[in-house]
């Protein structure tokens, strides 16, 4: 199964 | 303060259009070198990146930066009082509490004027990384939206496969499964149909339907769309403006 992921897993802050 | 000329008010009426459903109330950064918008979908599945160069606006002037915070479909609600071919300015006092929008037609007989109230906004950024994707292609914007339009009426997700072969876009639903494939190919009577892709090596993404039935809502932008991905990494999707672009960054879906 594949769940959906969110810009912030690959993302950071600066 | 902030003067930001438009010959014709269909470009900025596009550009929110693309944006709206997307984004709630984000900030606008205004400086000398034009205007930039970034910011996550409410969901934080889609960061949205627009860039507004100076050099896009008939008549530009901002000396210090100015921060609009803004409404987005409040903009989007003033914005459709516009005629598509009215001269459109935008202007702003420094450390004003409002966003004036006129809009002139071309005989300068009729002059609307609307002001748009400003907001504090606490918005987080994120540095996005500079990446060389696996694999990019420059395809037909319209194939695209129509593309993704037809699968989603098989299932809320589609798998993008790019290879040396192509682009495959393919969904399987309760009802079946169906699949698209375009190879590379060089259109020279309508350049905007033709599919570039450059690769260094395979990719397979899926992703949300619905969320990209959204970002394709860009397609009025530009004639074609670049495509970037890498495995395991959000796909770059830019509809490219005269001067600037509209950039979806899109969280794929991950296998457990």
């Amino acid at each position: 199964r594949a769940s959906q992921s969110t810009i912030g897993a690959f993302f950071k802050k600066p | 303060m902030l003067e930001a000329k438009l010959d014709a008010a269909s470009q900025l009426k596009k550009i929110v259009e693309a944006i709206r459903d997307m984004l709630g109330e984000c900030n606008i950064e205004c400086n000398e070198t034009g205007l930039a918008l970034q910011s996550l979908d409410k969901s934080h599945i889609v960061l949205v990146s627009l860039l507004l160069g100076s050099d896009g606006f008939s008549e530009y002037r901002c000396d210090r930066g100015v921060t609009l915070g803004l409404n987005i479909n409040s903009l989007a609600t003033v914005l459709r009082c516009a005629n598509n071919d009215d001269i459109l300015t935008l202007r702003s006092e420094d450390r004003a509490n409002e966003l004036i929008l006129t809009f002139e037609d071309s005989k300068a007989d009729r002059i609307s004027e609307f002001n748009l109230r400003l907001m504090d906004i606490d918005q987080e950024y994120l540095a996005i990384p500079e990446t060389e994707y696996a694999a990019t292609v420059v395809m037909s914007a319209a194939v695209l939206q129509r593309t993704l339009r037809d699968l989603s009426a098989l299932s809320e997700a589609v798998t993008i496969e790019i290879d040396k072969e192509g682009i495959r876009f393919s969904a399987e639903g309760d009802l079946g499964k169906g699949s698209t494939h375009f190879k590379p190919c060089v259109d020279m009577e309508n350049a905007e149909n033709s599919i570039n892709i450059t690769l260094s090596e395979p990719v397979s993404l899926s992703f949300n339907l619905q969320y990209f039935s959204n970002i394709t809502k860009a397609s009025s932008l530009s004639s074609t769309v670049t495509l970037q991905m890498t495995a395991g990494m959000p796909a770059q999707i830019e509809y490219k403006l005269p001067s600037g672009h509209v950039r979806y960054y899109f969280a794929p879906k991950i296998e457990d």
